[in-house]
C-alpha cells in the first residue's frame, strides 16, 4: 500500500511536467 | 513560528527526556533490586551508560534520518512554503485522483499560449488577405479597363478595316 | 480509514507514516540493544563476584521486567511523538499548495473548460488554413491578373505602334487620313467618270 502511494504520488509529482515537455514540443511542432 | 527542523530536535529531545524519566534509576534499580544491592557504584555506572548509549542511538539515528533524505533541507524548503502560502487562508487544491482532470490546469496555459499566438496569426492573415483582396479587385478593374480599351481600339480597327475594304473595293472598281 | 497522505509523500519522496515506522523500528531496536547491552555487563561484572547468588536467569527476568516497562512508557511517548511528527511536521498544511501544482491554483481549468479551448485552438488552425488558402488563391489572381494585364497592354501597345507608324508616314491621324484618302479616291473616280464622259 505504501509502495502504492508512494508510486502514484511520484508520479503525480513529475510525470505534468514530462507531458507538458511533450505537449509544449506538440504545441510548436502545430504552430510551425 | 519554530522551523521544523528546530521542531523535530525538539520533539526528539523532549521524547528521550521522557523516556528516560519513565525509565528512572528508581525504577533501574527497583528491577535489579538484588544486583544494585551487591553493587551500587556499578549499578549507577551501568544505568548512567544505559542511558548516554539510549540517547546517543537515537540522536544518531535521527542524524542519520536527516543525512539519508536531506531531510533539513527539505523540511526547510517546507518552511518556505508554507511561508509563501500563508495568506491563502480556504483550503488548497488536491489531486482529484483523476489524472485526466488534473492535468487541465497543468496545460491549459500553453493551449491558452497557442490559441492566442493563433490569433494573432489569423488577424495577420486576414488583414493580408484584406490588403490582397483589395489589389485583386483594383486589379479586376484595371484589367476591365484594359479590356475596354483593348476593346474600344479593336472596334476602330474594325471599323477602319471595313472602310478600308470599302475602299479597296471603291479602288478596285 | 487510513490516511494515504499521499499529498505529503508527493512533496517528500516517502510517506510519512513510513518514516516513522522506520523511526520506530530505530529507536526500538536501540532500546533493545542497549538493554541487552546493560543485561551482558552485568553479567559479566556478576562473574567477578565471588559466590554470587543472583543467577543469570534472575537478571534476565530483571531485564524483561525493566524493559517491558521501558517498551510501554516507549510505545506511549513515541505514539505521542509520532502525533505532533505528522500534524507539525511531515504534514502539509490544507491551505498550502505545492509549486509543482500552482497552475491548479494560477490557471484553473475545469475538463469542460478545457475541451472547449482545444476545440477553439482547432477552429483557429482550421481558419488560418482558410486564411492561407485564400492568400494563395489571392496571390493566384494576381499573377493571372499581371500576366493577363501584361497581355493587354501589349495589345494596346501593338496598337499604339500602328498608331506611331501610321504618324510616321505624315499621317498624324490614322483614321483621318483613311478618310481623306477615301474622299480622294472618290473625287479621283469622279474626275475619271468626268473625263469619259467628255472624251464620248
Amino acid at each position: 500500500f505504501d509502495e502504492i502511494i508512494v508510486d502514484i504520488a511520484t508520479k503525480r509529482k513529475w510525470y505534468p511536467r514530462k507531458i507538458l515537455e511533450c505537449v509544449i514540443r506538440t504545441l510548436k511542432a502545430q504552430l510551425e | 513560528t519554530m522551523s521544523r527542523v528546530e521542531l523535530l530536535d525538539t520533539m526528539v529531545d523532549t521524547f528521550l527526556e521522557k523516556l528516560v524519566a519513565a525509565g528512572s534509576y528508581q525504577r533501574f534499580t527497583d528491577c535489579y533490586k538484588h544486583f544494585y544491592q551487591l553493587q551500587p557504584e556499578m549499578t549507577q555506572r551501568i544505568y548512567d551508560k544505559f542511558v548516554s548509549q539510549l540517547q546517543t542511538s537515537i540522536r544518531e539515528e535521527i542524524s542519520e534520518i536527516k543525512e539519508e533524505g536531506n531531510l533539513e533541507a527539505v523540511l526547510n524548503s517546507l518552511d518556505r512554503i508554507v511561508e509563501e502560502g500563508k495568506e491563502h487562508q480556504e483550503p488548497a487544491w488536491r489531486p482529484s485522483g483523476i489524472p485526466e482532470k488534473d492535468l487541465c490546469s497543468t496545460v491549459a496555459p500553453y493551449l491558452l499560449q497557442q490559441r492566442d499566438a493563433l490569433r494573432r496569426h489569423v488577424q495577420k492573415q486576414e488583414a493580408k488577405n484584406q490588403e490582397l483582396a483589395s489589389a485583386v479587385l483594383a486589379g479586376r478593374r484595371q484589367v476591365e479597363e484594359l479590356q475596354q480599351q483593348v476593346q474600344a481600339r479593336q472596334q476602330a480597327w474594325q471599323a477602319l478595316h471595313r472602310e478600308q475594304r470599302e475602299l479597296l473595293s471603291v479602288l478596285r472598281a | 480509514s487510513v490516511d494515504p497522505m499521499a499529498y505529503e509523500a508527493q512533496f517528500f519522496g516517502f510517506t510519512p507514516q513510513t518514516c516513522l515506522l522506520r523511526i520506530y523500528i530505530a529507536f526500538q531496536d536501540y532500546l533493545f540493544e542497549v538493554m541487552q547491552a546493560v543485561e551482558q555487563v552485568i553479567l559479566k561484572k556478576m562473574e567477578g563476584i565471588p559466590d554470587c547468588e543472583i543467577s543469570p536467569i534472575q537478571i534476565r527476568k530483571c531485564t524483561e521486567k525493566f524493559l517491558c516497562f521501558m517498551k510501554g512508557r516507549f510505545d506511549n511517548l513515541f505514539g505521542k511523538m509520532e502525533q505532533l511528527f505528522l500534524q507539525l511536521i511531515l504534514r502539509i498544511p490544507a491551505n498550502i499548495l505545492l509549486p509543482e501544482d500552482k497552475c491548479q491554483e494560477t490557471h484553473p481549468c475545469t475538463e469542460e473548460e478545457f475541451h472547449l479551448l482545444r476545440k477553439e485552438i482547432e477552429e483557429l488552425q482550421e481558419r488560418y488554413k482558410t486564411e492561407l488558402c485564400t492568400k494563395q488563391a489571392l496571390l493566384a489572381e494576381l499573377e493571372e491578373q499581371r500576366i493577363v494585364q501584361a497581355k493587354l497592354k501589349e495589345t494596346l501597345t501593338l496598337f499604339d505602334e500602328l498608331e506611331n507608324i501610321g504618324r510616321a508616314h505624315g499621317t498624324s491621324d490614322f483614321r483621318e487620313s483613311l478618310v481623306s484618302l477615301v474622299q480622294n479616291s472618290r473625287k479621283l473616280q469622279n474626275i475619271r467618270d468626268t473625263v469619259e464622259q467628255e472624251s464620248k
